[in-house]
């Protein structure tokens, strides 16, 4: 419950009318909801139970490995009542056509196939929410100072998604494992995102905003 | 460390 009280209030996409309908635009609109996007999830963290108490340069490293992990999980979640079409925000939903046009077709398939998986379980907002804590509590960044600290968060999170399932699906015994067992293709998937979106900055024809940038460069 | 100071700022807010 203190997860669910924690998520971010949804975020507009708001595409600018005044643009011309070209993949320019759909990235300009991608990665300015992300920015956005990301001062909520920055909020987010500082809600989890134990993470404020980490060191601000073991919070920034585990922001730095994981973000993009936070971002895709909650189109996915998002996504998960819409076949075929990935939902950005409320007002942006991009089916396999506009995803090409932009560029972004591989990453629009991978992230369906997260959706596909999760749908299959029914996978819930509780469910959701505390992914999502495992995520960012489970970043594999490489310069933790204090690891202990953030073995801690990552068994606080991990208790409360056993409790969870203990609770509410005591008939599949495995469904905590198996929500775990998403977390190499969620992953795998951030990774693609985090470098197509290097090689657009690098490209230099997408306006990006400047915490966008500061964590595309951190991942790098 | 300079290169993260957005990041760095929103985390040290107190909100």
């Amino acid at each position: 419950s203190h997860l669910l009280g924690a998520e971010p209030e949804k975020v507009f996409a708001m595409p600018d009318p005044a643009l011309p309908d070209d993949d320019i635009k759909a990235l300009t609109t991608l990665c300015d909801l992300a920015d956005r996007e990301l001062v909520l999830n920055i909020g987010w963290a500082k809600h989890l139970p134990g993470f404020s108490s980490l060191s601000l340069p073991d919070q920034m490293r585990l922001l730095q490995s994981a973000w993009m992990e936070v971002l895709i999980l909650r189109v996915v979640f998002r996504s998960l009542g819409t076949q075929d079409k990935l939902v950005f925000a409320e007002d942006y939903v991009m089916d396999a056509d506009q995803a090409k046009l932009a560029g972004l077709l591989e990453l629009h398939t991978a992230i369906l196939q997260l959706v596909r998986r999760y749908r299959a379980m029914g996978l819930e907002r509780e469910e959701f929410v505390t992914l999502k804590a495992i995520a960012l509590a489970n970043s594999d960044s490489m310069h933790i100072e204090d690891m202990e600290a953030v073995q801690r968060l990552q068994d606080c999170v991990h208790e409360a998604l056993q409790d969870y399932e203990h609770i509410h699906h005591s008939e599949d015994p495995r469904r905590a494992g198996k929500l775990i067992m998403t977390l190499p293709l969620l992953r795998q998937t951030a990774t693609k995102a985090v470098q197509h979106f290097c090689s657009i900055k690098q490209d230099g024809r997408v306006p990006m905003h400047k915490l966008f940038v500061e964590l595309l460069e951190a991942n790098a | 460390k300079e290169k993260h100071k957005i990041l760095h700022r929103l985390l040290q807010n107190s909100t």
